[in-house]
C-alpha cells in the first residue's frame, strides 16, 4: 500500500520499483475542477519475476490522502481498507476448503515524508500512529534529490527522534545469528540507511561520462536512481522484493494478522 | 508578508533576497513537542541600500500556515494581520499632523506554492482568493531545483490556468509606453517567467569551472541561485527591491489602500 500527499513521487516510485508504467502519466486534474476532498482507494497488479520467482504484486494506491484543506479523518478511508482486508481473510479461514485462500492482506505500507528539512507534520505522526499495529509500515523520504546530503542526514536522524518519541513501531528486517557475514553486513546496510531517501524515475538518460542510466536530468547535472551515492533506492527495492519479501509476508501473518485476529474475536 | 507550509524555504528565500542571515538557521521543534496548531504572525526588519538607496524593509513571516490537520481557517489570522496594518494607517491618517505617517502596509505577499508538479493545492486556491484584493499577490514555485526544466514549464502552465479559473489577481509589473526598450524588453522578461521559480541559498561554493556562486551542493552537481538557467531568483529579486518597489508601494496605496478604505466606510 502506498500512502502520501499528491504530488510526491509516489506513482513515479511504484513505476520505478517495477520498472514499468502501471501508472500512465497521470491525467491533471482539469483546471477548473475543485480539487478532490476526499480519500479513495485504487489497485492495481501486475506479474514480476525476481531472482527467477515469479511475483504477483498488488499495489493500493491512496489518492485524496492529505489533500484537502480538513484533513482530520483523512486516516479513516485507509484504515477500513486495511481492516477489511483482514477481514475478507478471516472469513476465508473459516471455510471449510482452507487450501487456496488469496492472501489480499496488506503486507506493507510505504509512507511518504515530504522533504522539508524540519521535522515530521501532524498528519505523518497521526496517521502513522494509526496504523504502524496492523501493517509493516516503512517510512520514506520522497523526492530526497530535493535535500543535500547533509540535509538528508539530518532529517534522518530527525525523523527517527520523532518516530521513538511518537511511539511509533517501523518495519526493521530481521537479522539471526545463523547468517553468513554476506548477509549480515547486507542487513546491516539496509537497517542504517532507514528511513530510505528515494528517487524515482523510468526516464533513461546519458551521463557526461557515457553511462545509460534511470534518473531526472537537472541543467546542474543527472541524479541517477540506481547509484547508492545518490539514493536509497536500491535499498528499497532489495527490502521490498529480495531479501525481505518473506519476513514481510510472515510478520503480516504471525503478528499483524493474529493480533487482528484476537482483538476482534475478543469482542 | 511571505506565506506557505513549513519546509517550502521561505527563511532561506529571505536571507537571500537580503543576503544577510536575518533568520538564523531554524531551531527545529524539540522531538517530543506536539507540532504547533495555530498560525503566528513574527516580523523582523533590515536596512538595505541598493543603487545607493537605502530602503528600510520589514518582512511579515507567518509561521503555521497550512501546517495542521485542518487548514480551513488558516488563512484568517494572516487576513487579520492585512487588515489590522490597513486599519493602522486609516488611523493614522485621520490625526492632525499627517506628515510622517509611518507606512506599515503589506506592500506584497510572496507566496509559496509546493513544487508537487501536478496542480494548485485546496489550501493554495483558497488563501490566494482570500487575499487577492486586499495585497500584491506574488506567487512563486518554491524549491524550484525539485524540477527539471520541463516540469518546471509545464508547472507553470498548470499554475496560470488554475490561477485564472478561479479568477484570483496577481501582481503584474505595468509597462509604460513612454518606456526605453531596454526597459520594456527586461519587463517583458520579467512578467514571461511569472510565477517565478525560486532557489533559496547564502551558502558560498566553487564551481568545477572554479567561480565561487551562491547555491545548493548536491553529488550530482551544484544549483547555482544568481543563475537565471537555474532558477528565477534574479527575476524575483529585480521586481521586489529594483524595479518595481515603487510600483509595488503606489498600487497598495491607490489602489487596494483605496478599495479597503471605501469598504470600511461604507459599513
Ligand atoms: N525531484 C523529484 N521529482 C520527482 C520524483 N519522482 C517523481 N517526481 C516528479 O514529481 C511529480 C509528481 O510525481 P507523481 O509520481 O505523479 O506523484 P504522486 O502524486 O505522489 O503519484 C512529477 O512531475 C514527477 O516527475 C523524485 O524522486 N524526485
Ligand atoms: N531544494 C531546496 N531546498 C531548500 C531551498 N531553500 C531552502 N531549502 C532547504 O529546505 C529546508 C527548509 O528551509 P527553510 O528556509 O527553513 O524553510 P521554511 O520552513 O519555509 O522557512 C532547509 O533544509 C533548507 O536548506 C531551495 O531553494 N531548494
Amino acid at each position: 500500500m502506498v500512502v502520501g500527499e499528491s504530488g510526491l513521487g509516489k506513482s513515479t516510485l511504484i513505476n520505478t520499483l517495477f520498472n514499468r508504467e502501471l501508472y500512465a502519466e497521470k491525467e491533471a486534474r482539469n483546471p477548473g475542477d475543485e480539487p478532490a476532498s476526499s480519500v479513495r482507494i485504487e489497485t492495481v497488479s501486475t506479474d514480476i519475476e525476481e531472482n527467477g520467482v515469479k511475483l504477483h504484486l498488488t499495489v493500493v494506491d491512496t489518492p485524496g490522502f492529505g489533500d484537502a484543506l480538513n484533513n482530520v479523518d483523512s486516516w479513516r478511508v485507509i484504515v477500513d481498507e486495511i481492516n477489511s482486508r483482514f477481514d475478507q481473510y478471516l472469513e476465508a479461514e473459516t471455510k471449510i476448503n482452507r487450501t487456496n485462500i488469496a492472501d489480499n492482506r496488506v503486507h506493507a505500507l510505504l509512507y511518504f515524508i515530504e522533504p522539508t528539512g524540519h521535522a515530521l507534520k501532524s498528519l505523518d505522526i497521526t496517521f502513522m500512529k494509526q496504523v504502524h499495529e496492523k501493517v509493516n509500515l516503512i517510512p520514506v523520504i520522497a523526492k530526497s534529490d530535493t535535500m543535500t546530503e547533509d540535509e538528508v542526514l539530518e532529517f534522518k536522524t530527525r525523523i527517527l527522534d520523532d518516530i521513538k518519541n511518537q511511539g511509533i513501531n517501523y518495519f526493521v528486517p530481521e537479522q539471526f545469528d545463523n547468517e553468513d557475514d554476506e548477509t549480515v553486513s547486507s542487513t546491516e546496510e539496509i537497517l542504517s540507511r532507514i528511513p530510505f531517501a528515494i528517487v524515482g524515475s523510468t526516464k533513461e538518460l546519458q551521463t557526461e561520462d557515457g553511462r545509460i542510466v534511470r534518473g531526472r536530468s537537472y541543467p546542474w547535472g543527472i541524479v541517477e536512481v540506481d547509484n547508492e551515492d545518490h539514493c536509497d533506492f536500491i535499498k528499497l527495492r532489495q527490502l521490498l522484493i529480495r531479501n525481505f519479501l518473506e519476513d514481510l509476508k510472515e510478520k503480516t501473518s504471525k503478528i499483524l494478522y493474529e493480533n487482528y485476529r484476537s482483538e476482534k474475536l475478543k469482542r
